[in-house]
């Protein structure tokens, strides 16, 4: 099975 | 104070309608540069950011920063009673705990208000550093949201490879596959029916397709839409909306567990 990734995963909270 | 006039009413309601499935609420946050909001889906794997630039609208006022919690359904159903060629007024006082909105109808013999009560919403800002991409697709939007409608009809995600030879939308499910390529394409005369692919090196990434459907639902703003696509990254759907500003959706790629 193929996941995703969060965003915050991505970028970078500020 | 905070006041935002804009001659048609039509640009917010189909914005609003092209954000509420995905973010039910977030936050308008705006200051003297215009109005922004960046908001993620409940499951966090796409991101929507918009931004109305202050020199977009007919007159743009913003004494002091404010954010501006907003339930999108709710906004909608305001908006819903606006007429399209309405002129709108957005307007809050400071630390407000309502924005008003005004219709006004074109030859000004209706007009109208309405206060939406505002939320607090806790939310957090994400970074998003400009970047170069592998791949950069301009393409008619009506030609976007087809093939993502029709390749749901086949499957529930697809891989989006960008090549010298097009970019192509494979996917594949219990009845069979399914392969759209588009070329890169300059002929037609209108610009807005032109596909452009801009390749710096070829890319494939797999997304799925549910939401790539919704963010088409932005199509009636504009009639181009850019895809940006660089391995292991998000895909970005950008759709411009005229000269106020642009609405973007980051999705993020599937991966292999």
């Amino acid at each position: 099975a193929a996941g995703q990734k969060s965003m915050t995963a991505f970028f970078q909270k500020k | 104070m905070f006041e935002a006039r804009l001659p048609q009413a039509a640009v917010l309601k189909k914005l609003v309608e092209a954000l509420k499935e995905l973010v039910t609420e977030g936050n308008f946050d705006v200051s003297p540069s215009g109005i922004s909001l960046q908001a993620m889906d409940s499951s966090h794997v796409c991101l929507v950011t918009l931004q109305l630039n202050d020199d977009g609208f007919e007159h743009f006022r913003c004494d002091r920063n404010m954010s501006m919690g907003i339930h999108f359904g709710n906004l909608s159903k305001i908006l819903k009673c606006a007429g399209n060629e309405d002129t709108i007024t957005l307007k809050a006082e400071d630390n407000a705990d309502q924005l008003t909105l005004m219709f006004e109808s074109a030859n000004q013999d209706r007009i109208s208000d309405f206060d939406l009560k505002l939320m607090s919403i806790e939310s957090e800002h994400l970074g998003i550093p400009d970047q170069d991409y592998s791949a950069e697709v301009k393409m008619p939007s009506a030609e976007y949201q087809r093939i993502v409608r029709d390749l749901t009809s086949m499957g529930d995600t697809v891989l989006v490879s960008a090549t010298k030879e097009g970019i192509k939308f494979s996917t594949s499910g219990d009845i069979g596959t399914a392969n759209i390529t588009l070329r890169h394409n300059t002929t037609p005369e209108k610009e807005d029916e032109q596909t452009h692919i801009d390749l710096k090196e070829p890319v494939a990434l797999t997304f799925a397709l549910r939401y790539l459907n919704n963010f088409a639902k932005a199509t009636p703003l504009t009639p181009q839409v850019k895809l940006s696509l660089t391995k292991d990254l998000p895909v970005v759907v950008e759709y411009k909306v005229g000269e106020l500003g642009q609405v973007r959706f980051f999705l993020a790629p599937k991966i292999d567990d």
